[in-house]
């Protein structure tokens, strides 16, 4: 038994290192790490206050989980948004692939109107997975081509829009007014869309997630979070301060670069990783 | 702000008689927890925390009248020293033509990064640089380059995503020699530190290609892994140097100390925007006070 002596006070100092470690933030970690003291009361082995912090980080992280959206005889419209290079376009192509085994053909907006290639690139996806594309050229409006494809869908009895746009750090106010203008537009269209936005992040990145949440949340409604590259030595730890925090849940994890390589959210499973 | 904290703390330090060294404990928590929060990884914060300590800072902050602004200056400078002092210059002295290859994580910068290292060589170094992607796995990653390369004016090399990335380089190499081009730079793909099959292709490009400079991409605002990721690929390629990306963002850049504190290898560019002006040499004093905060 610890009890409050040197010995407990360094496991728990241990443990607020390793989730400091794994990105989870000096707060977040302080605060988790707090609460599990609390309610062991100092009075526990090692492996009761280990198992103890996993189970509290697990039930943040499940306590936000919910069903997507429902977008009823209409088409489900996802749009993908994040910083430059998580992970967006990658992404969408596994999305669609699952979206069409799972609901039927899929259409895919190229609103990345901006990048060098980024159309070329959501093309080769398309192709590849079997998906539509709804393309202008390099430099026109995201918001047309995002109502065109919802447009087309719903036209045509496509049940999924997946919407692809640039990457843009939550720092350029002009950049997130048009992501907000995207959204408006597709909705526009069809009201509800789109029905899920999802917040595609770099498992590498550190406390700055939590910004990028906060930000991205105020443009456009945030409905999830996907954590991409967590095939990476990163554990993504800033999902728990997102979760806890922005009531956001962590909708699939990307784990490598080929269009298998997307898993449905596993709390348990990313817990028991958070400590290996 | 790490300023106000400090402050605080030196208050009730004041508060409880004369300061002393063991309260200066207090203030380097602060330094700590404000090195943490900027993403610093928490083994260099360790180390970095010692080495102030044992810099025997005690005596000139006891002494201050303003003890926090004291010890503020004093962490900023010896983190600007560790970051590698003054902004470094890139080598080019060298038989031409200097030969340049970036490595990294998958979406840290490479591609653009390169783009804007060749447009810097063009324009700032008066060079004819010459670029090539062996990036033979990304979707249009080839397509990518050529696009850049159309809009700076600055040539790319002939490549294809059925080809060896190897002989890709070398033959890029070769027409470099040949054709006139005193810079050529070599993109890579991105890839995990751990994964073998790919270190060992980027060993095998590094032995073929012989680069001068082997310089490693990275996103400013990546997190505690920084540092292995850095260890990773300094171990099998010998880093000759660093880019910094994404210092547009609101990242505080702690990614950065645990770089350069892990490889010893200098940043000499930070990227700072989408657009491919948006490059300038590495400055480690204004990334110091950022990453304080
Ligand atoms: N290892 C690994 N790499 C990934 C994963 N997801 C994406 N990537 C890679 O990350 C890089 C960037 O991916 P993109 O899909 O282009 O990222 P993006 O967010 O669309 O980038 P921008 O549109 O430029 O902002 C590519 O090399 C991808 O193959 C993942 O889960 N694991
Ligand atoms: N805001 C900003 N964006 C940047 C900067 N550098 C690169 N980017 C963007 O980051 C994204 C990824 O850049 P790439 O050059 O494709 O990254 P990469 O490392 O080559 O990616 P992979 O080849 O897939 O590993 C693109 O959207 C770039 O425009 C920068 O300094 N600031
Ligand atoms: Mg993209
Ligand atoms: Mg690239």
């Amino acid at each position: 038994v610890l009890g409050g002596g040197a010995q407990g006070k360094q496991l728990y100092e241990e443990l607020e290192e390793a989730l400091i470690g794994a990105d989870v933030g000096v707060e977040a970690s302080a605060r988790i790490v707090q609460a599990v003291r609390d309610d062991l009361k100092n009075e526990a082995h090692p492996e009761t206050v280990r198992a103890a912090l996993k189970a509290e980080i697990e039930r943040v992280l499940e306590s936000v989980e919910r069903p997507a959206a429902d977008s009823g005889d209409e088409p489900l419209v996802v749009m993908l948004v994040g910083v430059n290079g998580a992970g967006k376009t990658t992404t969408l192509a596994k999305l669609a692939a699952r979206f069409k085994a799972e609901r039927g053909p899929v259409i895919v907006a190229a609103a990345d109107t901006f990048r060098a290639a980024a159309i070329d690139q959501l093309e080769v996806w398309c192709n590849r997975v079997g998906a539509e594309i709804i393309k202008q050229k390099q430099g026109s409006d995201p918001a047309a081509i995002a109502f065109d494809a919802v447009a087309a869908a719903r036209a045509r009895g496509i049940k999924t829009v997946l919407i692809d746009t640039a990457g843009r750090l939550q720092t350029k106010s002009n950049l997130m007014e048009e992501l907000k203008k995207i959204a408006r537009v597709a909705g526009r269209n069809l009201p509800g869309a789109p029905h899920e936005t999802w917040l595609v992040l770099d498992a590498t990145t550190g406390q700055n997630a939590l910004s990028q949440a906060q930000v991205f949340k105020e443009a456009v409604p945030l409905t999830g979070v996907i954590l991409a590259k967590l095939d990476s030595t990163a554990k993504g730890g800033v999902v728990i301060a997102i979760a806890d925090r922005m009531k956001l849940p962590v909708r699939f994890v990307g784990i490598g670069e080929s269009v298998e390589d997307l898993r449905p959210f596993d709390a348990h499973e990313f817990v028991e990783a958070l400590f290996e | 702000t790490l300023s106000d904290r400090l402050e605080g703390v030196f208050k009730k330090l004041r508060g409880q008689g004369r300061i002393t060294e063991r309260n200066i404990e207090e203030a380097l928590r602060e330094v700590r927890l404000a090195l943490l929060e900027a993403d610093v990884n928490i083994a260099v914060v360790r180390e970095f925390i010692e080495h102030v300590k044992s810099k025997a800072l005690g005596q000139e902050v006891l002494r201050s009248l303003t003890p926090e602004q004291h010890l503020i200056k004093f962490v900023a400078a010896e983190l600007a020293v560790v970051m590698g002092g003054q902004a470094r210059e890139l080598d080019l002295k060298v038989r031409p033509p200097v030969k340049l290859m970036l490595v990294g994580l998958q979406g840290s910068g490479k591609t653009t990064s390169l783009a804007k290292l060749a447009r810097f060589l063009k324009v700032e170094r008066k060079r004819r640089p010459l670029m090539v992607s062996t990036d033979v796995r990304r979707p249009a990653a080839m397509e990518q380059l050529r696009v850049l390369g159309a809009q700076l004016d600055i040539p790319v090399a002939e490549s294809h995503e059925n080809e060896d990335p190897v002989d890709i380089a070398e033959r890029a190499v070769k027409r470099a020699e040949l054709g006139g081009f005193d810079a050529v730079l070599i993109d890579t793909a991105g890839r995990l530190q751990i994964d073998t099959e790919l270190m060992d292709e980027l060993a095998r490009l590094k032995a073929v290609a012989r680069p001068h400079h082997t310089i490693l991409v990275a996103d400013a605002m990546t997190g505690q892994e920084a540092a292995n990721v850095a260890q990773g690929f300094h171990a099998r390629l010998q880093l000759s140097g660093v880019i910094l990306t994404k210092l547009d963002s609101d990242a505080r850049g702690g990614a950065a100390l645990s770089i350069r504190s892990v490889t010893g290898a200098p940043i000499l560019f930070a990227g700072l925007g989408e657009k491919l002006e948006a490059f300038e040499v590495f400055h480690p004093d204004r990334l110091a006070s950022r990453i304080l905060g």
